[in-house]
């Protein structure tokens, strides 16, 4: 039996609604470490990687693991059915054919409770070994996700530059360029804007920026991103959930010909 | 210019 209570709707949403535009299709496995879930977008681009602990629950109980096949898109519907202030409680069967999702208010005078017909999903699990990088970056998800929307407007890819002294993104297209230099700043009264770069040999890098586009819609989950980089290979996009857990996009670099 | 690269290149499949 599966049990997860969030003490907030609200967070459950978060999470969903930070990558169902990528991928549709998830499955969902849960056991006593929490529930895990990995996909593939369609063009085989980007990966996301989601871990919820057991301390980001209220309380989390599951007796034996389980895979739970969703569609986020259905999921989503069902989810909009509670208020952000709800708790939300999943429950499934050991051997489950549907999902409950069970929202109570804070006065416990209205319970809603949706069910979910599970699918059988034939994904491909991917095995995502320590992979070596070249440089990371700790910064503002808000201000990541404002240079990833700039710069968007002029091409469908940018390229990004990091140096010790200075992350560049650079963005060339019919319409004219646009380049966003962010130096690394540690004022402690606002560290939410923080900019740290760690790196070991600079990197240049190009993305397509429709990818970008759906992974900074994940900058409601934390106030910092943790990007790593190297050269030639996939990019780490990590988002820290604070009460236990990471959202992670791996994002396939674009190379020159 | 630039073509896109794809994750298989990178991760295996388990």
């Amino acid at each position: 039996m599966l049990e997860a209570k969030f003490s907030e709707a609200s967070l459950f949403k978060r999470i969903i609604d930070s990558f169902k535009d990528c991928v549709e299709l998830v499955n969902f496995v849960c056991d006593e470490h929490g529930i895990e879930a990995q996909a593939v977008d369609d063009s085989r681009v980007l990966l996301v990687v989601l871990k919820i602990e057991p301390s980001a629950f209220e309380s989390f109980r599951c007796d034996k693991p389980v895979t739970l096949g969703l569609n986020l898109t259905s999921l989503s519907k069902v989810l909009r059915c509670g208020n952000n202030s709800d708790t939300l409680t999943l429950i499934a069967d050991d051997e489950p054919d549907s999902i409950f999702v069970l929202f109570e208010d804070s006065k416990k005078n209205k319970i809603s409770e949706y069910s979910l017909k599970l699918m059988e999903i034939d994904a491909d699990m991917l095995r995502i070994d320590d992979m070596k990088y070249d440089c990371t970056i700790n910064m503002s998800s808000v201000e990541f996700a404002k240079t990833v929307r700039d710069l968007s407007q002029l091409n469908d890819s940018f390229n990004v530059f990091v140096k010790k002294d200075a992350i560049k993104f650079v963005a060339e297209g019919d319409i004219g360029s646009g380049s966003v230099v962010l130096k690394p700043e540690n004022d402690l009264e606002k560290p939410d804007e923080r900019i740290e770069v760690h790196l070991s040999q600079p990197v240049e890098l190009a993305f397509s920026t429709k990818y970008l586009l759906d992974i900074v819609k994940a900058s409601t989950l934390s106030n910092q991103i943790i990007i790593k980089f190297a050269s030639e290979s996939p990019a780490l996009f990590e988002f820290k959930l604070n009460s236990g857990g990471y959202l992670d996009f791996h994002l396939a670099p674009k190379y020159n010909e | 210019r630039f073509k896109q690269s794809s994750l298989n290149r990178f991760f295996t499949k388990i």
